[in-house]
Parts: structure tokens; C-alpha cells; sequence
């Protein structure tokens, strides 16, 4: 409807239309404008969504269900807060066929396991540290602090437009070894040291 | 050994050990690329550095010239002054009014024009310097860590079962401190065979061939050779020859071409612009974007001041594949987990109780 909570997002896509939002032919302000009136959409599309999610997975409206949009510069607030009771991660697939790919969830422990909800198997998952948890210093504002450990997971066999549900337990002992081996190339000058 | 490498059960990537950057590129299928990739820089052509006063400065030994002419661009500008008319007209006459006019066009938002019309683009880890490496080898994951300079980072990583290897860039606050607008792109030199032809997509959709210096509607006449074989890539930029096809998704519309040191085999990208004047194309102020610096009170900028250069984070996906494959399989494929990833939500613990049926 006309103000249905999808019409802020309506608005702002519609108006990103215009080649200076597609390509940044604007003074400053104006793309800061396109993209204040884009979050401020998806802030307001934002419970919607987490209806979706609760009905189409069945959760019902009791549980809390959390995004996390700067997953990329490895923030993501819920899965501090959850970090040592655990917490569970709903993957969703868009495409209209089956999907295997690797999931990437910012986290603040090196040691998780994860399990799929379906079969209560353990799935291979590794932790790998984030070496640029500042962004060289340019962190969004606002933003809670950056993680500094990445969890990487295969989510297998997403149906089409489905869902599936893994369980994320913090795991007490190195079952199986997390990080292989990082090393550091310090490279000075011309030579190399390598250091395990 | 002057190499490391890492690898899963589908790719192997090999580094040289003393610059650290990428050498090659080898799936278990066969197909074999050497790929030499970093980042570089065209300046943009800013009018003013063309009829500067310099006074009684001297170009050529930088006395008595105000600080913020850097070696750069009194280098530039010492350049400028060698041209014949006719050559400066050349140079820059404007391709849309063929005349002197264009003299003046400078880079901005809605033009890519470099200092000098052919200009070789420089070396970002200034040549000198050798990036920090941090390498991580995993079981389901494995990556390269390039720390260039405090301003460009990249993560070169690669997934259990698939071949394809994501660059992961973040660059920013690209520095202006030598009075110099600055494009960064990042370039793939690789071995195949492409004589000057290459790939990229039309609005997302089919893709379309593209020749250095050619128009296929019109006979064209250069004036531009860097910035007049710039195309927009919308999804991805193939290169390929009898025996192999590197395929380079974009996560964003980017200008992309194939120009490198040879003209074949080299795929450009560029991910950053920070220009210091306008394009006078309507804007009314040069593509420079800064940070917001708080005071930040309750969301609004009340008092704001602008801060450092932008930082902005990417990924280009590379598809190495063989070209006898039905049509661009591994890229179609790629494209689509790009630009459609697995969306995940957190929630606490759930339990489902099936007396009560809820959760």
C-alpha cells in the first residue's frame, strides 16, 4: 500500500534510478542523500523482512531474528553479543535452484563448531583471523567494533528460495585444527625471511 | 625458493616470494595461467597544471617553487612545455568538437581523462617498496594478506572446492598530499594470447567484443589510447585464446579495458577515483569524496567537518576455464553467486518443541 513499510525502499530505488545515483555524477551531498534515503528504506523494510524470515522458517514472532548488513567489513553486532552462549544462523538461498557456498560470519572467537540443524552433523567450518579489522582506519560511524575472527562454513544444498538452519556452538577443545598454519612473509628489502 | 603457493583441491596459486604478488594461477583441470597482478594509478588531467605560474620557480630543479608543486607535477608540467602546438592539440583536442576546445577537459565525474593521453600507469607500491604478506593456509579456506601501503590492502583467497579466487581490495584514503588526482586500478597481466581483443558485458547481459582502438560503427580516430579503450563492466571482462579464458566479476559497475605493457592478455579494473578539480560537465565540484568527521550528534552531522579521503572495500572474482567449455559456464555460474550471495540472519539458540509446536 501507499504506506506499506516496503514504500520508503519503493521511493528510494525508484529515485536511485537517476545516472548520478547509478554512477556517482553528483556533488557529494546529493550521493550521501541517495544513500542516507536507501538505509533509511531498509531500516523501515528491516521488521518486515524479519517477519518474512520468522514465518517462512517457522520460527513464529517470539524469537528475535538479526541481520547483519557490514558483514563485509566484518561487523556484526549479534554475533557478539551471542558470542559465548552460541547462536544459530539461518542461510538464505535467492536463486530459484539448489545452492552450495561458502558463508562467511564475522565472529569474536577463534573457536566455533557448527552444526546442520537438519541432521545434527558437524559441518567443516574453520576461523580465520581478519588481518584488517580497521578498514586503514575507516571504520563507519556508528558501527560497533569490528570482529577479528572470520567463521567460514559450506552451507550445502540450499533449495531454491529455502532456507537452511545451522547451529553455532563455541567448541572447548581443537577437535580438529581450526587455523592451519599462518605464517608471516616479513619481505625486506630484497630478501625474504619466512618466519612459522 | 623465490615462490610460496597455496591451494586447494581445485586451484593453485603461486607468489613470488620477494615481491609477494601473485604469479600464477593452475586448476586441477589443466587450464594454466601466468597472472602478474597489482595495482596502479593514472593521474588525472587537471587544466590547471597546464598554465601554471610558476614565477621563478624552476621546473627542472624544483628551486624557489611553492611547496605544493610537487616533483610530479613540475615533471608534468616540464613535459607540457616540450610539446609543439600541434602536438598539444592533438593531445588534447576534445574528441566531441575536434578543436582545441578539449584542451581544458579535465577527469571528473563524468570524464576519465589521464594527465597525458597515453600515460603508463604507475606502480601504487612505488616500485621500491615490497607489501607485508600474511599467508593462511586452511583446510576450507585458504589466503594471501597484501598490506601495500597504509592506504591499499588486499586478501587473494580461495575456497574448498571451487576454483575460482576472490581478490578482495580495500583502498582508501587514497593520498593527495603531491597536489595530483589519483585512478587506481588493478591490472592482471596475463600469458594469454588476446591480441588486443576482449570481452565485457552489455548492461549485465550478453557480452560484447571489444578491439583496442576500433569502433565496430564508425572509423575512429584516436586521441584518447588509454581512455578511449575504457569500457563499462557491469559484471565481468574476459580475455581469452585458443586455450585458456580469464574471466575477472566485478561486484559493482566499473570502467574496465585491456591495455597493460603488451596489449595482450591484461585485464584492468579501475576501483578508486580522487580528483582535485571539477570536469565542468554540471557537477560543480571535483570527484574528491571525503569522511564526515563528527561531532556526530544523534545521527546528524551538527558541525560536521570533511576528514580523510573515502575508504571503499571490493571483490573481483577470477574464473580461469578453458575456452572449449560450453560458453562461459564458469563465469555465467560465477556471476550469479556474485551478485545473488546466501543472505544469512542470527538468532539466539532455537529449539523446536513438538508438543507445544513452537519454538
Amino acid at each position: 500500500g501507499s504506506d506499506g513499510p516496503l514504500r520508503a525502499l519503493e521511493e528510494a530505488s525508484s529515485l536511485a534510478q537517476h545516472h548520478d545515483a547509478v554512477s556517482g555524477t553528483s556533488k557529494q551531498h546529493v550521493a550521501e542523500d541517495y544513500a542516507m534515503r536507501l538505509a533509511r528504506g531498509h531500516a523501515l523494510a528491516s521488521p518486515m523482512v524479519t517477519e518474512a524470515v520468522q514465518i517462512l522458517t517457522g520460527l513464529g514472532p517470539e524469537v528475535d531474528v538479526f541481520e547483519c548488513p557490514l558483514a563485509n567489513v566484518s561487523v556484526c553486532a549479534p554475533t557478539t553479543a551471542l558470542a559465548d552462549k552460541g547462536f544459530d544462523v539461518f542461510v538464505y538461498n535467492p536463486l530459484a535452484q539448489s545452492r552450495t557456498s561458502m558463508v562467511q560470519v564475522p565472529v569474536s572467537h577463534a573457536t566455533y563448531k557448527v552444526l546442520d540443524a537438519a541432521t545434527g552433523d558437524e559441518v567443516p567450518a574453520e576461523v580465520v583471523r581478519n588481518q584488517m579489522p580497521d578498514m586503514n582506519g575507516a571504520l563507519p560511524h556508528g558501527a560497533s567494533a569490528p570482529q577479528l575472527w572470520t567463521l567460514f562454513f559450506q552451507a550445502q544444498h540450499v533449495g531454491p528460495l529455502g532456507f537452511r538452519k545451522y547451529t553455532i556452538v563455541k567448541s572447548t577443545t581443537q577437535e580438529t585444527p581450526r587455523t592451519m598454519t599462518t605464517r608471516k612473509l616479513k619481505t625486506v628489502g630484497g630478501g625474504v625471511r619466512r618466519r612459522m | 625458493a623465490d615462490e610460496f603457493t597455496i591451494k586447494n583441491d581445485k586451484v593453485t596459486l603461486t607468489f613470488n616470494e620477494n615481491t609477494g604478488k601473485l604469479t600464477r594461477v593452475s586448476t586441477v583441470s589443466g587450464v594454466d595461467a601466468a597472472v602478474n597482478q597489482g595495482f596502479y594509478y593514472y593521474t588525472g588531467f587537471d587544466s590547471g597544471l597546464v598554465d601554471m605560474d610558476l614565477g621563478d620557480c624552476d621546473p627542472a630543479t624544483g628551486k624557489g617553487c611553492p611547496k605544493q608543486y610537487s616533483a610530479e607535477v613540475l615533471a608534468h608540467h616540464k613535459w607540457m612545455q616540450s610539446l609543439t602546438p600541434q602536438q598539444m592539440h592533438n593531445d588534447m583536442a576534445d574528441r566531441h568538437h575536434g578543436d582545441a576546445s578539449g584542451s581544458s577537459q579535465n577527469s571528473g565525474a563524468y570524464i576519465f581523462r589521464p594527465q597525458e593521453a597515453s600515460q603508463k600507469p604507475k606502480d601504487v607500491a612505488f616500485a621500491g617498496s615490497i607489501p607485508e604478506v600474511i599467508v593462511h593456509e586452511g583446510f576450507l579456506v585458504s589466503e594471501v594478506v597484501q598490506h601495500w601501503t597504509p592506504w591499499l590492502n588486499q586478501t587473494i583467497r580461495i575456497y574448498s572446492g571451487s576454483a575460482d579466487v576472490d581478490f578482495e581490495w580495500t583502498i582508501g584514503s587514497i593520498p593527495i598530499e603531491d597536489g595530483v588526482g589519483k585512478e587506481i586500478i588493478s591490472r592482471f597481466d596475463t600469458d594469454v594470447v588476446s591480441s588486443g581483443v576482449f570481452y565485457t558485458d552489455s548492461n549485465g547481459r550478453e557480452f560484447q567484443q571489444r578491439k583496442q582502438n576500433y569502433r565496430p560503427t564508425w572509423d575512429l580516430r584516436v586521441y584518447q589510447p588509454v581512455s578511449g579503450n575504457y569500457y563499462p563492466v557491469n559484471s565481468a571482462v574476459y580475455v581469452e585464446d585458443t586455450n585458456k579464458r580469464v574471466s575477472l566479476l566485478t561486484d559493482r559497475s566499473q570502467g574496465g579495458s585491456s591495455l597493460g605493457k603488451t596489449g595482450s592478455g591484461s585485464i584492468e579494473l579501475m576501483v578508486a577515483r580522487r580528483l582535485l578539480v571539477d570536469d565542468s560537465r554540471g557537477v560543480g565540484e571535483p570527484l574528491n569524496e571525503t569522511v564526515w568527521v563528527s561531532p556526530y550528534v544523534g545521527g546528524e552531522c551538527d558541525g560536521c567537518r570533511y576528514g580523510p579521503g573515502i575508504t571503499s572495500r571490493g571483490t573481483h572474482r577470477m574464473v580461469l576455464e578453458s575456452p572449449k567449455k560450453d560458453g562461459l559456464s564458469a563465469t555465467r555460474a560465477g556471476a550469479e553467486a556474485m551478485f545473488s550471495p546466501m543472505e544469512f540472519f542470527v538468532t539466539e539458540h532455537t529449539e523446536y518443541d513438538a508438543a507445544t509446536g513452537s519454538w
